[in-house]
């Protein structure tokens, strides 16, 4: 250690060389033999670059993509507003979001109650989340479907009259998570359709 | 929406999130 | 002088909030509770991370953490249940809860908090659920659904305590008249103890690593030679060799990456300044207590140095 007057060190015969001379050194020729059989390698780190990119690629037809997901939404259940004429390659969705209804944690801090705890559900959260799907050209044969979280709102019309109490400070507390889980919906119905 | 090409039937898709004054990549896998 | 330095401290962790131990971006990896359990392995040490909240997408709300106890656990079942192989590769992450009640381990009751209550809580209901880190747990404005804003774990908000608070050069009382860290009943191993023994060691015991020594011919006790940690039970399972019986220890550890750093020790006579000026460019997950020849005399964790500095 780099620090004065310190005695705080790494145990030399724990970095994984060491650790390998000194396990070899303690075997018979045949025990090391059963090492090599047991796969008994280091675990590699070397991490795959995962690649992102935004939306999802496709080199089909503009039309045929977009045939493919409307066809996805219709299977999924989901609803969209007719598409007006300046905006044919863009679908605004709709898609009822009614999972176990969120429990009004009396105290939020229990992150992980056991199943068995009754859960009151809670009423007036909005059921439905919006999505806007827009396909993009990159290049020649080359097109981009791109995902846009478009908020929540109410089923029953007369709800959404209400307003939405904290405009501004709505995007600053969301939870990405029921979008991202629509969007691999919506991905895995188009790549098993495809 | 970021989404990585379909490995091992496994799927991730990101999206990055403002939380207050802070940048929160949230980046869920699911099995496709 | 420690005294002072130490209120100090605790005055700084009483004025922070978890947020404010957030880098400006971050990125959380969350799973579905519906993936494989061998799938989610894989993605952990794709990403170089050990746990990760968990998503239940058909009840839309969190799950809990997946850890290294959860793949402990996995492993105690497979050694309970041989002829079970088939279901541990077809295993989900919702399947893990059933897999607790069927070796009788109770659930991790996971406590979380709300990223802008004190520092100060966060570290008390670590130390309380005894976890070794803490998801933070907001509200959506919207549809009241819970939002994992982060994990935080005890290894960052000491490093987080180290990079901000200059007191930490006056703790220079040295270990051995501060009293804390474990020096009575540690359980050790031997480089040929069955690797299976070790795991049951750290559920028995619940400690997340377990000291191995050298063999002496007179079976006095050895030196610290290596130690068996929780999450090298990780690279057991993506070995798949965790059905192999006769596995020692010793051979287990050949699985380690390449890139391990390696096991910190100490002495009684070493401060709480010089330990954590280290944590603040090492991981340092916790400290091995040896005497000059290198024997065991007890064992220093992060649970350790948070209870001290919080509470004395």
């Amino acid at each position: 250690s780099n620090v004065a007057n310190s005695t705080i060190a790494i145990l030399p015969s724990s970095l994984p060389q060491l650790h390998r001379a000194y396990i070899m050194e303690h075997l018979t020729p045949e025990q090391q033999q059963v090492i090599q059989s047991k796969n008994l390698t280091p675990l590699s780190t070397k991490k795959s670059k995962t690649r992102w990119h935004f939306g999802i690629r496709s080199r089909s037809y503009p039309l045929d993509v977009m045939g493919e997901i409307y066809r996805a939404l219709q299977n999924l259940g989901a609803e969209w507003s007719k598409p007006s004429e300046e905006e044919l390659w863009t679908i605004r969705v709709r898609w009822k979001y009614s999972p176990a209804k969120p429990t009004v944690d009396a105290d939020l801090d229990d992150f992980h109650k056991p199943e068995e705890e009754e859960e009151e559900p809670v009423s007036n959260t909005p059921d439905m989340m919006k999505m806007q799907i827009q396909l993009f050209q990159l290049e020649p044969n080359n097109y981009l479907v791109d995902f846009k979280f478009g908020g929540w709102e109410f089923s029953n019309p007369e709800e959404n009259k209400a307003g939405v109490e904290g405009e501004d400070d709505e995007m600053s507390s969301f939870s990405a998570y029921p979008f991202l889980h629509m969007a691999t919906r919506l991905i895995m119905e188009l790549a098993v359709n495809s | 929406l970021a989404t990585t090409s379909i490995k091992h039937n496994t799927l991730a898709v990101a999206s990055i999130v403002r939380y207050k004054q802070k940048y929160s990549t949230q980046i869920l896998y699911a099995p496709l | 002088e420690q005294q002072a330095a130490l209120e100090s401290m605790r005055q700084f962790i009483k004025s922070k909030t978890s947020y404010d131990v957030l880098p400006v971006s971050y990125r959380l990896i969350v799973l579905d509770t519906s993936l494989l359990v061998k799938k989610s392995l894989n993605i952990l040490l794709q990403n170089n991370v050990v746990s990760a909240p968990l998503w239940n997408s058909t009840k839309s709300k969190f799950a809990g953490l997946l850890t290294s106890t959860d793949f402990i656990n996995v492993i105690q079942y497979y050694f309970q249940f041989p002829t079970k192989m088939d279901l541990v590769e077809s295993l989900t992450l919702d399947g893990l809860r059933d897999i607790e009640r069927a070796i009788g381990v109770a659930p991790m009751e996971t406590a979380s908090i709300h990223p802008f209550k004190s520092l100060y809580d966060a570290c008390l209901k670590m130390i309380s659920s005894k976890a070794r880190r803490i998801p933070l747990v907001d509200k959506d404005l919207k549809t009241q659904r819970e939002i994992v804003v982060s994990v935080l774990t005890q290894y960052r908000i000491l490093k987080f305590v180290s990079l901000n608070c200059k007191e930490i050069t006056r703790l220079n009382i040295p270990l051995k008249e501060l009293n804390i860290g474990t020096y009575e009943g540690l359980s050790t191993v031997s480089m040929s103890t069955p690797v299976m023994d070790v795991i049951h060691l750290l559920t028995s015991r619940n400690v997340s690593s377990v000291p191995i020594l050298s063999e002496t011919q007179d079976g006095s006790q050895g030196t610290l030679i290596n130690v068996y940690e929780g999450i090298d039970v990780l690279a057991l399972i993506k070995g798949g060799i965790y059905n192999d019986l006769s596995l020692s220890v010793g051979e287990a550890l050949l699985k380690r990456p390449e890139d391990f750093e390696g096991v910190f020790t100490c002495t009684l006579n070493d401060k709480l300044s010089t330990i954590l000026e280290i944590i603040k460019k090492n991981r340092v997950h916790r400290l091995f207590v040896v005497d000059d020849q290198g024997f065991l005399k007890g064992v220093v964790t992060l649970s350790d140095i948070l209870q001290y500095i919080l509470l004395g």
